[in-house]
């Protein structure tokens, strides 16, 4: 029964295409499944980036209000922030790869895009925003899908989102709440400009019968890498590149006091209060900077202790 | 016309593989893997590290090369040191504040 | 692993780690002062 997800009924798929139960509705889809290959493929992909951000898509299916994500495969393209639509240089690939799939038996279409953010967090730029609206025109159902590998290995869990655009105009009818993420200062515009334009979607994961056997098989090996790797040593770039980020911002709202300070009869009273969330957050980011550089010091402790502390 | 440029890349490439796991590896050694005279070795070292693809220098006395930012350590040092600066203005200026 | 090296690189691991966190406890008392600043400010009406 749980690799019964993995069965792709056409039928089906083309009834939703006719009926396009998203068009009367921008907040029809609200889950996303996604595959253990097609996780493990992204990250993979997004890590081999490095700094540099990459980008790929995605082929599954829909279900009801949900995506179901199969499978994931990556684009010859690379520095999606920095330029408008670099999706453009893979068209060819892109279109080369759907047909050649038809032709093996691969019947899943390309529901959707993933790309990397490396380093600071997972939301969609004005770039992002743009390329997911032109998807979501010509392409529905289109999903976008945001990876921060830097995140991942510093966190320990994968760092993923996955978003939807509003459409040009739409007022959502209720303020969709967000999970608090740290964002460098360098992008806080970016995010702040855009964020209202599009709302996170729920992700959970799923496996098939051999993914749990070859998985069981691999736990050994797992464990192995785990307590042989040191994410405390190879974090040490962005680890430096986050407390510069948090000084920075203390600097900015250590200002903002001064000139508040010095002009308390003019200040409104929100204004007040946006001064001292900023504070509240930057102890927020400082928090999770601390926890993050703990845990990974607890796990070398406990190492030490495990290993270099039998006497013979 | 183009073979020596090829060659450069191609070495360069195994080179670079090369010495990655390690902090400290003798130049002697990196010519016997490359199957290069330890003279090459070290102009193809120097061209690397001038061009920022490595990052370390070479021991001419030892002949080795080391391998690894000696900076690296200071930059998170030089970014904790910026933090303390920010909060003694931070603490200074809520102090003001109570005055 | 028993080294000198080991420990030395291990300890200053270790240091580096309590002094982000002794930072990031002075980052809270910070807000938390300057959050009591301002209270007690409006509160005595002190600008």
């Amino acid at each position: 029964s749980s690799d019964s997800i993995f069965f792709y009924d056409e039928a089906a798929q083309a009834r939703f295409q006719r009926e396009q139960p998203w068009a009367d509705n921008p907040d029809y889809f609200k889950r996303v499944k996604i595959s253990a290959l097609a996780l493990l493929k992204m990250v993979v992909h997004a890590r081999s980036g490095g700094t540099i951000e990459v980008m790929g898509l995605m082929q599954g299916k829909i279900d009801g209000d949900a995506f179901i994500v199969m499978d994931a495969f990556a684009l010859p393209v690379e520095g999606t922030e920095t330029r408008v639509n670099a999706q453009a240089d893979a068209n060819e690939y892109m279109v080369e790869y759907s047909q050649t799939n038809k032709l093996v038996g691969r019947l899943e279409n390309v529901v959707g895009w993933y790309h990397s953010h490396p380093g600071y967090g997972c939301w969609l730029s004005g770039i992002d925003v743009s390329t997911q609206l032109l998807n979501q025109r010509f392409q529905e159902p289109f999903l976008a899908v945001v990876i921060d590998p830097t995140r991942t290995v510093s966190a320990g869990k994968v760092e993923i989102g996955a978003f939807r655009t509003y459409p040009r105009g739409y007022q959502p009818p209720d303020e969709p709440v967000s999970e608090y993420q740290t964002i460098p200062l360098s992008k806080i515009d970016d995010f702040g400009v855009h964020c209202k334009q599009y709302y996170a979607l729920d992700i959970t994961y799923f496996k098939s019968s051999l993914d749990c056997h070859l998985l069981d098989l691999l736990w050994n090996k797992y464990w192995v890498n785990t307590l042989s790797s040191s994410p405390l040593l190879g974090s040490g770039d962005y680890v430096a590149g986050q407390i510069s980020d948090l000084a920075e911002k203390i600097e900015r709202a250590e200002s903002q006091l001064a000139h508040s300070h010095l002009g308390s009869f003019i200040v409104a009273p929100q204004k007040k209060n946006e001064e001292e969330s900023q504070l509240t957050k930057i102890t927020r980011d400082s928090a999770k900077i601390t926890v993050e550089q703990v845990h990974l010091l607890m796990s070398q402790v406990i190492k030490d202790i495990l290993f270099n502390s039998v006497r013979l | 016309n183009y073979i020596e440029d090829l060659l450069k890349n191609v070495r360069t490439q195994v080179l670079l593989k090369l010495i990655k796991p390690y902090t400290k590896i003798q130049i002697p050694f990196i010519s016997k893997e490359l199957n290069m005279p330890k003279k090459d070795i070290e102009e193809l070292l120097v061209s690397l590290i001038l061009d920022n693809r490595i990052h370390g220098h070479i021991d001419q006395v030892n002949r080795l090369l080391e391998h690894g930012d000696r900076l690296k350590g200071i930059e998170k040092s030089t970014a904790i040191d910026k933090w303390n600066t920010q909060l003694t203005t931070l603490y200074q200026t809520v102090c003001h504040q109570v005055c | 692993i028993e080294s000198e090296k080991f420990q030395d690189d291990f300890l200053m691991e270790y240091n580096d780690t309590l002094l982000v966190t002794y930072l990031a406890m002075f980052t809270n008392c910070s807000s938390t002062m300057n959050e009591l600043v301002d209270k007690f400010n409006t509160a005595y009406d002190r600008h």
